[in-house]
């Protein structure tokens, strides 16, 4: 029931965006983060053959079922987040990277993020004047259960305070920000651990960033009303 | 070529552009450095930074023990050109007729020429943005040269005698990491972080190449009831139609080698 295949045909020169029909599931194992359950992960593989060609492309991925919401609290204002549908108290560390000469090792990855899940820490901040963290990262952040709350590059002493003041309007090139945003949410958007995209630390981005950033990221009207019977 | 990813992490050398009298069309053609490397040229850390490739040399201290990063020029002091670098290596390739080849830089700070064997591409600027450029008419059957000039960011700043939040801002600029310039936590990267920072590698494919799937998933009936929703862009490269046959198969192991489909 896991297996589908589907024909078609694409023009010469010519890029698709192509939509599988959904694929069911009867109470697969969902991933849960670290303390609450398992990580069941599958491992989700989509190839393409061409006729007279045979195979032309393949991809793996490593896929978690779960759902992840989060809002901010008007009694509290601190952010509730629930996974599965359950409240999870939020146990986190903040993150700006591994090694300042950029290091970043599959081996010091895993074993960095091992010690914040032995810490019994759920979640890790990825701050916003660090990078955009790398594919292995969230990779054993799937692993171990580490949600990743993830900031863009937008920090308040460098965008719009400081001595003297910063340019509140800074980045310079809004366009160039946003293409290297939108990338960088291709580039880590299947991870399961992934929970909060954020634009920025202690501040947000300038006006028309935020909004596209905000139309950008927005969850489709399709799975708004989802776990509905 | 089989079909699919190779990384490209090994072999690369580095060399501070000021030291390289040749261009870049030469020294992927009639020119390369010599391998093992002559001066300028030294062993690169690919993925990595120039500051990671001066300390791998012993060409510069360690600049997280004691007080050692105060030994190392920073880029305010030096100019840009200092940290600006050659990288270099040679891969093998041997394609046949309907496969195409693509090099792919997952993150290059801040921009970038590249010279495969003569032929000169531009690696446009930002941190945090992936390159991948279809070579396939330029590469050679046999070894192929590459070279890649990588330029710092743009605003580099300087770092007050003070230091602060940032140093002077100049940083936020661009689109980079904003620590270089040093924080409360932490000294300035001298750098700034320039260099070939993530993987690099090269991909075979044939006429249809498969871009940045996206899965998600929708819930109902608590939980028991899930759907799995994936988007795939499919790119054709040939001057034919193409016929495909798109596959997507989901497993999990369940123990040891045993799968389940």
């Amino acid at each position: 029931e896991h297996l589908q295949s589907q024909n078609v045909s694409i023009a010469p020169g010519v890029t698709i965006q192509y939509s599988f029909p959904e694929l069911f599931f009867y109470k697969p194992k969902l991933w849960w983060p670290n303390g609450l359950g398992e990580q069941s992960l599958y491992n989700v593989s989509i190839s393409v053959n061409v006729k007279g060609h045979g195979e032309s492309d393949y991809w793996n991925h490593h896929f978690g079922f779960r759902k992840i919401e989060s809002h901010i609290d008007s009694y509290t204002g601190g952010r509730l987040f629930k996974v599965n549908g359950q409240p999870i108290f939020i146990r986190g560390g903040n993150w700006i990277l591994s090694d300042g000469l950029l290091r970043l090792s599959k081996k010091r990855y895993e074993t960095d993020i091992k010690f914040h899940a032995d810490m019994n820490f759920n979640m890790i901040r990825c701050w916003g004047g660090g990078i955009a963290e790398r594919p292995d990262f969230y990779h054993y952040c799937d692993i171990y259960g580490l949600l990743v709350w993830q900031e863009f590059w937008i920090t308040g002493d460098c965008d719009g305070r400081g001595d003297p003041i910063s340019n509140i309007d800074g980045p310079q090139d809004h366009k160039l920000f946003l293409l290297c945003a939108t990338d960088t949410v291709k580039l880590l958007r299947n991870h399961p651990s992934l929970a909060l995209w954020v634009g920025g630390n202690e501040q947000t981005p300038p006006d028309d960033i935020n909004s596209a950033l905000k139309n950008y990221l927005q969850l489709h009207p399709h799975f708004k009303y989802s776990n509905e019977s | 070529a089989e079909i699919g990813k190779t990384l490209l992490h090994s072999g690369w050398l580095a060399a501070r552009s000021t030291e390289v009298e040749l261009n870049g069309v030469r020294l992927t053609t009639t020119n390369p450095p010599a391998h093992p490397s002559v001066a300028p040229w030294m062993e690169a850390a690919v993925p990595g930074t120039v500051l990671g490739t001066l300390f791998k040399n012993k060409f510069v201290p360690d600049p997280f023990y004691g007080l050692q990063n105060e030994a190392i020029i920073d880029i305010a002091d030096s100019g840009r050109e200092y940290y600006t670098f050659w990288f270099f290596t040679t891969f093998q390739s041997n394609l046949s007729g309907n496969h195409f080849l693509d090099l792919n830089f997952r993150a290059i700070n801040y921009s970038a020429e590249l010279f495969l064997n003569g032929h000169k591409k531009v690696l446009p600027k930002g941190m945090f943005r992936r390159h991948s450029l279809d070579v396939t008419d330029i590469l050679l059957d046999g070894q192929n040269l590459l070279a890649v000039l990588v330029h710092p960011p743009d605003n580099p700043g300087t770092i007050p005698p003070q230091g602060g939040q940032g140093g002077d801002h100049e940083i936020g600029k661009d689109i980079a990491a904003q620590y270089v310039q040093g924080w409360d936590w932490m000294a300035p990267i001298r750098d700034r972080n320039t260099g070939i920072w993530d993987e690099v590698s090269a991909t075979v494919t044939g006429p249809v190449k498969i871009i940045d799937p996206h899965l998600v998933s929708s819930f109902f009936d608590n939980y028991t009831r899930i759907y799995l929703h994936s988007t795939v862009d499919l790119q054709n490269r040939s001057s034919a139609v193409a016929d495909c046959s798109l596959n997507i198969h989901v497993t999990t192991d369940i123990e040891g080698s045993i799968c389940l489909v």
